[in-house]
């Protein structure tokens, strides 16, 4: 019997011990899957405390300073090795991207803001509203009782994330700016109402996740009039689906750019929400906004309004088709509009 | 980073999406 207990303390067995790390590593998978994707899957939501905590890190001055960092040249031998290394762990295709040459990129920010080939993203003509990013469909549908559903179950307050709108003497509503101020609309119930300029119409909503490995450029995804932009500095947490799962009202609380105005159908808006990596959010005609800056004031907004300053807002060089008027400025299906940026 | 629209449609507006689905810029989203 000794002889036999010894036997097996020093055989090893693999198979026993693969069947249980890989059915323990297969179940984490599933679960970790099911919680992102599953809408079955009861949202387990952080408490007050916990988010209180988590914006208590200082996700500005880390976005800020790995910003920095990435701004630095890489000497050119280097380049290669680490650009690689991203393209390897964020699954970058290379081959859409406008120069392949790594060595061209001096940093990794300019690698991440990197352009694509002119022919790879066609925009359908057959379809009126576009995706304006390369991504992930977090979530999507009709927005009911000014509440928003940034992923199954888990909500957050229209009005928080627009802020205040005024009512226009026209009836169409541009949220507030200097052209547009009557008179504030404070009832939450009726802010969806307010927005919106027919009651055959309804509001609706999509989020689009991009990942670090993405083409983090954006793009108007209709024709349509943007009025206002309203900039809002704020925490720089992450906004990956799991994060979007656990913390309610993230994109009311992160940094985020909301250009607002209005389409062939009514009010329409793109918003671009920040996170701690990419920090900053550049708006290709609009060359006094500034993102991810060191002063910030909790629970403060800008406005620029877009309306009768069509002389100040400029064209960009190599952007064509951005028209600005006095009534806001036009862009066009599938127009590059905007990038995110490292820090 | 995300993006997120919000926009005013007429009620027979229908999304040609799945959740979690891949998309890239200029594809369809939905239509009337």
């Amino acid at each position: 019997g000794r002889h036999t207990d010894r036997r097996v303390l020093s055989w090893p067995r693999p198979l026993p011990i693969l069947v249980v790390t890989g059915g323990g590593y297969l179940g984490y998978q599933y679960y970790k899957r099911r919680s992102h994707w599953d809408e079955r899957a009861p949202p387990s939501l952080a408490s007050s405390r916990q988010v209180a905590l988590y914006r208590s890190f200082p996700t500005r001055l880390v976005s800020r300073a790995w910003g920095r960092l990435n701004g630095l040249d890489l000497p050119t031998w280097l380049r290669k090795p680490i650009y690689s290394l991203y393209i390897w762990t964020f699954g970058v295709n290379m081959q859409e991207a406008a120069v392949e040459d790594l060595h061209h990129y001096k940093n990794l920010g300019e690698f991440f803001r990197r352009r694509l080939k002119p022919a790879v993203r066609p925009v359908c003509a057959a379809s009126c509203l576009t995706s304006p990013a390369d991504g992930r469909i977090l979530h999507f549908g009709r927005v009911k009782n000014s509440e928003v559903e940034q992923v199954k179950g888990v909500t957050y307050s229209l009005e928080n994330f627009l802020g205040p709108q005024m009512s226009c003497s026209d009836g169409k509503t541009l949220l507030s700016g200097p052209q547009v101020s009557d008179q504030t609309v404070s009832s939450t119930s009726s802010f969806r109402d307010h927005l919106m300029s027919s009651p055959a119409s309804d509001l609706f909503h999509v989020v689009v996740y991009l990942a670090p490995g993405d083409y983090h450029c954006f793009h108007s995804p209709t024709d349509w009039k943007v009025g206002l932009r309203r900039h809002f500095p704020g925490s720089l947490m992450s906004v990956n689906p799991g994060v979007a799962r656990w913390v309610k009202e993230l994109f009311c609380l992160n940094e985020r750019v909301v250009l607002s105005g209005q389409w062939q159908h009514g009010f329409f808006s793109l918003t671009a929400v920040g996170a701690t990596n990419v920090g900053s959010i550049r708006v290709y005609f609009d060359q006094e906004l500034q993102t991810n800056t060191p002063r910030y004031r909790k629970g403060s907004f800008y406005d620029h309004s877009y309306v009768s300053l069509g002389d100040q807002v400029k064209r960009p060089e190599g952007e064509e088709g951005m028209e600005s008027l006095d009534r806001g400025v036009v862009l066009q299906k599938g127009q590059p509009v905007g990038e995110f940026n490292l820090g | 980073s995300t993006i997120v629209l919000l926009f005013e449609a007429p009620k027979n507006f229908t999304f040609c999406l799945q959740p979690g689905q891949r998309i890239r810029v200029g594809e369809g989203l939905g239509s009337l």
